[in-house]
């Protein structure tokens, strides 16, 4: 039964799609048959996994908005046992569009019912905001990965987050576990980084990747080439972060 | 007559807060009244400058969503001559409540009007979407300054933000110009920053500042002390390229 884990955290920038792109591709090469759902209109997984833009037809949008079967949506990708949920750019019309639609928070856990049983993981990338999309992800997730960058503003929005989770779980998904917080672009030459460390390890006690995300250059230019750092470049400090992570994950099921 | 310029990207990260912040202050340390309008529910730029969370009352919601008057919630800064419309969470539901609201767009431009002569600059900071909360801004803003970070997902993003300034333009506010592109967290040592600096300037012909803020640790460590860089460390590489901006957005008017 595969687990469905959203890959959240409402700051902008601070490597959600990263995560999802190189987290899922990790799992694949190792091995497992992944579903990548690709929850934000900027559609950053989408291109970042190697799908152009040009060559998506039926995307998320269709399935939330429209109804049309998941099964409609999914895409092969280059990385072999990975499949992706295209996004669009009508995407971004769904934020409004879903508010007059009935059960608007469960499209997505009900669109994903049908094909869960194919994938043994299927991440969902949400974009920087609270809003419906990032509902709908929270509402269809057994677990979430919460990834925080190693900077001051990026501290400041957990309370929110971890709030916004509370009330999700009152709401929308009692069941939803937090499976990590993935601490993202380390870097071990500035203060600044150490105390985000430390603070983040108090307010998540015990639910922190042991698994460290440093700042690397190979994880920022991969994107151009439409390729996971895991396979362009698997020598590099920013693939050996990602498969370690993925091994972590395989090992750990969330705490609520 | 104070020119509204919103500071807006959909894009997570970019410096959209930072370049809020510190551009705000640069023009106030110089002598200018200027007027820093909140738009985004993390409030980072209510933090950013130095007002506790704790000490805002009235903030930005209770203005576009209970019709209190911009006056009520202005608050003093930390920094003469730079006032703050503050953020909330509260905010964070705006872009749902804001649906049902009539002429939900020109929430922020109405509220504006009374005190524009007040202020020579009114800088709004935006969250990173494209929905209500960003439409309003860019509805009420006279220019629009796009804060672009030096890497590759920062580009991918840019046709959708013109097209959506062009729909902006048609549907809410002819008059609405781009003020310039500001490239951020540049960083000489690696390619990648290069490439998108060439690229940036190809798809802004003539529209880039030529100021280009560096990554520059100072900048990311300002928020911690909730003060902007211009007065935390002038001397900085940060500071500097804040002050240098400033300069320059004086001697500019947008082009459409
Ligand atoms: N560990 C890292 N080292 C260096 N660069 C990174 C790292 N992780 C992400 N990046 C780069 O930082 C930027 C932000 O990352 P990313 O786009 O994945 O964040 P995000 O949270 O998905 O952003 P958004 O909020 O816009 O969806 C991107 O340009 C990405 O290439
Ligand atoms: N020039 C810079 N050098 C180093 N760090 C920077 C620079 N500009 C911004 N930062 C840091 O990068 C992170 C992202 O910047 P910031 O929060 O201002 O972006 P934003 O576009 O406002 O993000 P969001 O999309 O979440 O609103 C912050 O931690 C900030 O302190
Ligand atoms: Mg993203
Ligand atoms: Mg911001």
């Amino acid at each position: 039964m595969g687990r469905v884990i959203a890959i959240a955290n409402q700051k902008g920038g601070v490597g959600k799609s990263t995560t999802a792109v190189n987290l899922s591709a990790a799992l694949a090469v190792s091995g497992m048959h992944v579903l990548l759902v690709d929850g934000d209109p900027q559609a950053h997984a989408t291109s970042g996994i190697g799908i152009p833009r040009a060559s998506v037809g039926i995307s998320l949008y269709d399935v939330l908005i429209n109804g049309v079967a998941m099964a409609s949506a999914l895409m092969p990708s280059p990385v072999a046992g990975l499949d992706v949920a295209p996004s669009s750019i009508h995407l971004a019309g769904a934020e409004v569009e879903l508010v007059g639609i009935s059960s608007r928070e469960h499209r997505l856990r009900d669109a994903l019912r049908p094909v869960r049983e194919w994938y043994e993981f299927i991440f969902i990338d949400c974009p920087p905001s609270l809003g419906l999309l990032t509902l709908n992800a929270l509402a269809a997730a057994d677990e979430v990965i919460v990834p925080i960058q190693c900077e001051y503003y990026a501290l400041e929005g957990l309370s929110q987050l971890l709030d916004s989770l509370t009330l999700i779980r009152r709401q929308l998904n009692p069941g939803l576990r937090i499976n990590g917080a993935l601490l993202t672009m380390y870097d071990g030459r500035t203060n600044l980084s150490e105390q985000v460390v430390a603070e983040v390890q108090r307010h998540f006690r015990g639910q922190v990747f042991a698994t460290i995300i440093p700042r690397n250059v190979r994880l920022a230019e991969a994107p151009s080439f439409g390729r996971p750092v895991v396979t362009l470049d698997p020598s590099s400090k920013g693939a050996a972060a990602y498969v370690a992570l993925a091994q972590e994950v395989i090992a750990r099921v969330g705490e609520p």
